[in-house]
This record gives structure tokens, C-alpha cells and sequence, in this order.
């Protein structure tokens, strides 16, 4: 069938890609298969390309599902929200088109072109995406004292953090550390 | 707060909070979560006079155990003034606010997401009036040991004994090797004292395969380790050094015959074997600890994009444009790039996760009924999603910790600890190849199926359709 470059054409391409993948681990297993080969031995021998296939079809179903079960639940909610999103499925499944563009080639009819729209239609995204970021990550609402973290505080005093963390390393108790003495001292008066 | 992050929110197009009410589920999960968040706190667990990580493994280990003591405490509490059910402790323990507290890790997790869990989906409802209670109590403390030093998830492999002796109803658990001595449970070294042992079954003289027994290690009063059990410390690893994890071995070691876990197959007290309904049935804990760990990977996700996102905002670098001041680095095309893939994919495995739970919530309904058809389905899903999920949080983690550039690279960063938990789930519970392989096996009986023209299980009914492309 002719290559869809919308969100739904491209979670079929990855059903297309799974099955694919899928009926060459069979075919090759039948051919080791009929040229003597146990089926065990058969399967290990096909097992790279079994872990692909696996991971394809793992990736049609979580785009899909997350396609699906997205609009349902965007579908009580703020034009706003809905907006934002709806920008969030198209990234992550235009994303991993991307990242299969190899596999697509392989196993659909995508065209050079197509690949070509796919890359502006992501950078568009992330583009889009842009203003919304820090509130996207408001939006997990994970307190300060849970995040942990001098970088990713809610009020973004990293570098003020990152020093009073610095502050609280053992070796900062004391100017001068003993092995001054003991060592540094010596080796540099020649006496260790 | 920061100008430019003070910026960054003045020009949200959205609601924050309608979005966040969307990830808990509901106004009313939200208000649950922050409650327990601020209880949490306020007890002030989370507060070190010294960094763990200064500390030595020994005293991260105490520190551990206190603070996991303490969590416990404060569960109690939360329990005796809601009632609320299980959901607290996992929620607690196992969420981002039992990292921030517990960084390194929980020594009493296992006890609730795999004992506590095996015995109520693989006990016999007598075995699990007297369990439960005693385990929700902590009057013992419980763990999970499965694999062992020579075997991790080929479970058929399992060298560890348990045979049936008549005369005494009882089982002797024996370590005939060095390989069959358990490897990695958590909380096995020095602080469970009662375990639920995968072993293989022999009775009248015939192996069954492997069955789970309940097996005491400890004294209740001295915690000394009882006669016949040899049980230590595996050592330091890559991260969760708060976990305890532990290897045990058997010499010759006896318990009672109600101590197998019979809700499946049996043991009559004459050492008659009664087989349970499906062999698949042994797998629930493992599915349901994946289940569990798909959502776990959000949390991990979302604490990664959060830090690396806000820092972005604040962080300005390099003068692209003479004459003008450092741009933020968040307006780089390659840093959005890095960061909101991260975000989509907190997004993308929240649903997946939501969506496998329900899943699971409705295949073991069905077991209850003796419907045993998508069982299957549910292993190789649970597989194949534990396997994406945990490669690509640690993908999003160390994406994350790169676009920090050297300040990610700290520990006050809180992403290299991060990436510790994250790429451990990558090996636990199934090392994601072994987990794909599992999948593919299913795969290939669905596409053989789907060849002789037999209907397929919704996950896979693709399968049917694209079949009949180019490639067949």
C-alpha cells in the first residue's frame, strides 16, 4: 500500500515493519530448518534478528496505544491542553519514524521524500513544543525535596545549589588536608 | 525564582495543574499524592546531616534500614488515618518519594512488591490468613529469591532442591552446589528473615519443577541465621547499594509440608503431587513486578526531564549571533531534541503502563475463573514493555545527564543515581534480551497461528492483516 506520512499511517508502517520482520525470523528458521539444522539451533541462529522483530512489535503497540488511549483522554480537555498534547503523540511517534527510517525503507513503500517531510514535520514539533517545555515538566509536579537535585530546583538556583553542595564534601571540613603532611609535603622537600 | 525560568512559565500556553491532574489520574489523586508527599516530608526523612554518598557501604546500609524503618512507621500512620489499601506502600516505597528518601534503595521493597504479592497470588487462603496478616504487620520480613549464582531467568534451570519427606511431612531444602546457592534478592543479606524460595519439587522420587516455599533464615528474637542457612552480602555493585542484596544456600534444611505456597499444585500429606491447571501460573509475581516496574521507569523519566529541562532554561551558553547575549540552551534545536523526546516518552510508557495494568488487573480476573487464554499475551506484553521501557529510560537519563554537559555529571546533579536505579531494571527481572526472546517466541506461535487461518489475540491481530503483504 502506498505510504501514509500522517501519525496513523505511520503506526500501520510499524505494524508493517513488525509483521515484516516477524516473517523473515519464520522463513529463516524454516531454511536453517530444511538444511539440517535442529530447530533450536535454528532459532538461535535467528535470534538477533528475533529481538528485532520482538522490539518492533513493542514499538507498534506502544504508539499505537499511546495514539489511541491520548485521544481519548485529550477529549475532555482544555483546547489549550489538548493542543499540547496532541504535539506530544506526533513527536514521539514521528520520532521513532525517524530512528526506523531504515526498517520503513525496508519494509513499506516511505519514499526519500517522505523521510524528508517527516524531518521538518519533527523539527516543526520541537519548535512548537519549545514554549511549553518548562511547563510540561511543572506538570510531573515533583517536589524539590523529591527531585533532589542542585541542577532542577523550582526556583533554578543551580549554581548557588551546586556550590552548597560542594560545601558539604567531607574534604571541605578543613583547609588542609593530612596527607599535606604525610606526603605532598614530603615528596616535594625530596624527603618520602 | 530564576528570570528566565520565571519566563519560561509566564509564557506556558496551558494549565499546569489540568495537566497534572491528567498524569495522577483525577483532581482527587492529585490532592492523595501531595498529601502523602507532605507527609512524607514533614517527618523530614529525607534529610542527611552527611550525604549517603560520603558515606561507607556499611553505613549506607544502616542508614538504609532507619530510614526504611521509619518510612514503615509513617506508612502505619497513613494506613490507621485513611484506611487506604495497598497502594500506599507501593506508592511510597516504590515511587519517586521512596527514592528521594531511600536514594540508593529500599532494603524492605521486595518485601512488599514480591512477597507479600506471591504469597496472596500463589498461597492457599489459609496460607495466606496467616502470612499477609503477619507480613502487613512487619512481624516478619520477607523476601523473593529465585535466581541463582549460575542461573538468572531460565528458571527450568534452577538447581536448588526441595524434597518431600513422608515420614515427617516436611520438605529439606538442600544447595547441591555452589551455583545453586541464590543471587541478588534484595533485602536477603541481613535483613529478611523469612523468604520465598523457588526450588525443584521432588516427591516419591520424581522432580515437578520449580514451586515456591516460605522458608524461615532467620530467628524472630536474635536474627541470628537458623541452623543449615548460609546467608551473606553479594557486595558492592553499580548502584541500589541500600538494597541488600543477598545470596543464601541450604544444607539440608527442613520445613513443614503447608509451607510450599498451594494454591496451584499441591503435595498431599502422603507426598501424592496434584498438578496445577498450568505451569504458567509460577510466572504471576514476575509479571506482575514488570507490570509494575513499566511505571516505576515514568517516575525515573520524569525526575531526568525535569532536571535537565529546567537547568536548559537557566543555563546560557556559546554567542551564535555577534552582539547579542548567550542564548538559553534550551533554544538550541539539538537540546529540544534531547529533552522532549524525554518528555513525550514519560507521556508515551504512562499510558502503556496504565494500559498494562488494566490488562493485568482483567487477565488474572480471568484466572480466577479457570480462563487461561490471554495469559500469554499478558507474559509476552509485560516482557517486551519491561524490556523498551527500562532500555529507554536509561536512554532518557543519560540523555538527560549529557545535556547538562559536566554539571550533570555530579552527583548533586542527582542523575548519575538516577541512572543507577534506571539501568539496573534493565538486568533485574529479566535481562531485556532474554525478555525479547521470550516475546519473539510467542510472536512466532501467533504468526504460525495466523498462517493456518486461526484468529489472533487483539495485540497481535495485525499480525493477520499484514501477513498477507509483499513478504509471505
Amino acid at each position: 500500500p502506498p505510504w501514509d506520512n500522517t501519525i496513523e499511517g505511520i503506526i500501520a508502517g510499524f505494524e508493517r515493519v513488525a509483521a515484516g520482520k516477524l516473517g523473515l525470523c519464520v522463513a529463516q528458521i524454516e531454511k536453517r530448518q530444511k538444511s539440517g539444522m535442529c530447530y533450536e539451533d535454528a532459532w538461535n541462529m535467528t535470534s538477533v534478528q528475533l529481538t528485532a522483530a520482538s522490539e518492533a512489535h513493542c514499538r507498534a503497540i506502544l504508539l499505537a496505544t499511546y495514539h489511541k488511549e491520548t485521544a481519548e483522554q485529550a477529549a475532555s480537555t482544555s483546547p489549550a491542553l489538548r493542543r499540547v498534547l496532541q504535539q506530544l503523540v506526533d513527536l514521539y511517534v514521528v520520532y521513532w519514524a525517524l530512528e526506523y527510517v531504515g526498517d520503513l525503507l525496508r519494509f513499506t513503500s516511505i519514499s526519500e521524500r517522505d523521510i524528508e517531510s517527516l524531518q521538518s514535520w519533527y523539527e516543526d514539533l520541537l519548535t512548537q513544543l519549545r514554549p511549553n517545555a518548562v511547563g510540561l515538566v511543572d506538570a510531573f509536579d515533583i517536589k524539590d525535596e523529591i527531585l533532589n537535585s542542585a541542577l532542577g530546583a523550582y526556583d533554578g538556583r543551580a549554581y548557588e545549589r551546586l556550590m552548597e553542595e560542594a560545601m558539604k564534601s567531607p574534604l571541605n571540613a578543613e583547609p588542609v588536608n593530612k596527607t599535606f603532611h604525610t606526603y605532598l609535603k614530603p615528596l616535594m622537600q625530596g624527603k618520602l | 525564582v530564576n528570570v528566565d525560568l520565571q519566563k519560561e512559565r509566564d509564557q506556558c500556553t496551558f494549565d499546569v495543574e489540568e495537566l497534572t491532574n491528567i498524569i495522577d489520574g483525577g483532581v482527587e489523586k492529585t490532592d492523595e499524592r501531595r498529601k502523602r508527599v507532605e507527609m512524607a516530608l514533614k517527618e523530614q526523612l529525607h534529610i542527611d546531616s552527611v550525604p549517603s554518598v560520603y558515606l561507607s557501604h556499611k553505613e549506607k546500609y544502616e542508614l538504609a534500614v532507619k530510614k526504611a524503618c521509619l518510612l514503615f512507621k509513617m506508612i502505619r500512620k497513613l494506613q490507621e488515618e485513611e484506611n487506604t489499601g495497598m497502594e500506599n506502600y507501593r506508592a511510597v516505597l516504590g515511587g519517586n518519594l521512596g527514592t528521594a528518601i531511600l536514594s540508593d534503595g529500599s532494603p524492605l521493597l521486595l518485601h512488599y512488591v514480591m512477597f507479600i504479592p506471591t504469597v496472596m497470588g500463589q498461597g492457599t487462603v489459609e496460607q495466606q490468613a496467616y502470612w499477609v496478616g503477619r507480613a502487613f504487620n512487619l512481624d516478619i520480613i520477607g523476601t523473593y529469591a529465585q535466581t541463582e549464582l549460575g542461573h538468572g531467568t531460565f528458571i527450568r534451570g534452577l538447581e536448588t532442591t526441595a524434597t518431600y519427606d513422608p515420614s515427617t511431612k516436611e520438605f529439606i531444602l538442600h544447595s547441591p552446589t555452589l551455583t545453586s546457592y541464590k543471587w541478588w534478592p534484595g533485602g536477603l543479606a541481613h535483613t529478611a528473615n523469612y523468604c520465598i524460595v523457588m526450588a525443584q519439587l521432588y516427591t516419591k522420587g520424581k522432580c515437578h519443577g520449580i514451586h515456591p516455599f516460605i522458608v524461615q533464615l532467620r530467628d524472630e528474637e536474635t536474627h541470628m541465621p537458623l541452623p543449615g542457612i548460609k546467608v551473606g552480602e553479594i557486595g558492592a555493585k553499580l548502584g541500589m547499594n541500600g538494597t541488600n542484596n543477598g545470596f543464601l544456600g541450604f544444607d539440608q534444611v527442613r520445613i513443614p509440608r503447608d509451607y510450599m505456597l498451594m494454591k496451584n499444585s499441591k503435595v498431599l500429606e502422603d507426598g501424592t503431587y496434584v498438578n496445577s491447571p498450568s505451569s504458567k501460573l509460577t510466572y504471576g509475581t514476575m509479571m506482575f513486578v514488570r507490570v509494575m516496574l513499566v511505571n516505576d521507569m515514568c517516575n525515573y523519566m520524569a525526575k531526568a526531564v525535569t532536571i535537565a529541562t529546567r537547568y536548559s532554561a537557566v543555563r546560557r551558553q556559546s554567542q551564535p549571533k555577534p552582539d547579542e547575549p548567550e542564548p538559553q540552551i534550551l533554544d538550541y534545536l539539538t537540546q529540544q531534541h534531547k529533552l522532549l523526546v524525554g518528555i513525550a516518552s514519560v507521556h508515551a510508557f504512562r499510558i502503556n503502563a496504565n494500559w498494562l495494568w488494566n490488562m493485568y488487573n482483567n487477565v488474572t480476573a480471568e484466572l480466577e475463573t479457570g480462563d487461561m487464554e490471554r495469559l500469554p499475551e499478558l507474559h509476552a506484553l509485560s516482557c517486551c514493555l519491561k524490556a523498551l521501557s527500562t532500555a529507554d529510560a536509561a536512554a532518557c537519563v543519560e540523555r538527560c545527564r549529557l545535556a547538562c554537559g559536566g554539571h550533570g555529571y555530579m552527583l548533586s546533579s542527582n542523575l548519575p543515581t538516577t541512572y543507577g536505579l534506571v539501568t539496573a531494571a534493565c538486568t533485574y527481572e529479566g535481562e531485556n534480551t532474554v525478555m525479547l526472546l521470550q516475546t519473539a517466541r510467542y510472536l512466532v506461535k501467533a504468526w504460525q497461528q495466523a498462517a493456518s487461518g486461526n484468529s489472533l489475540t487483539p495485540t497481535v491481530s495485525y499480525l493477520s492483516v499484514v501477513r498477507s503483504g509483499r513478504r509471505s
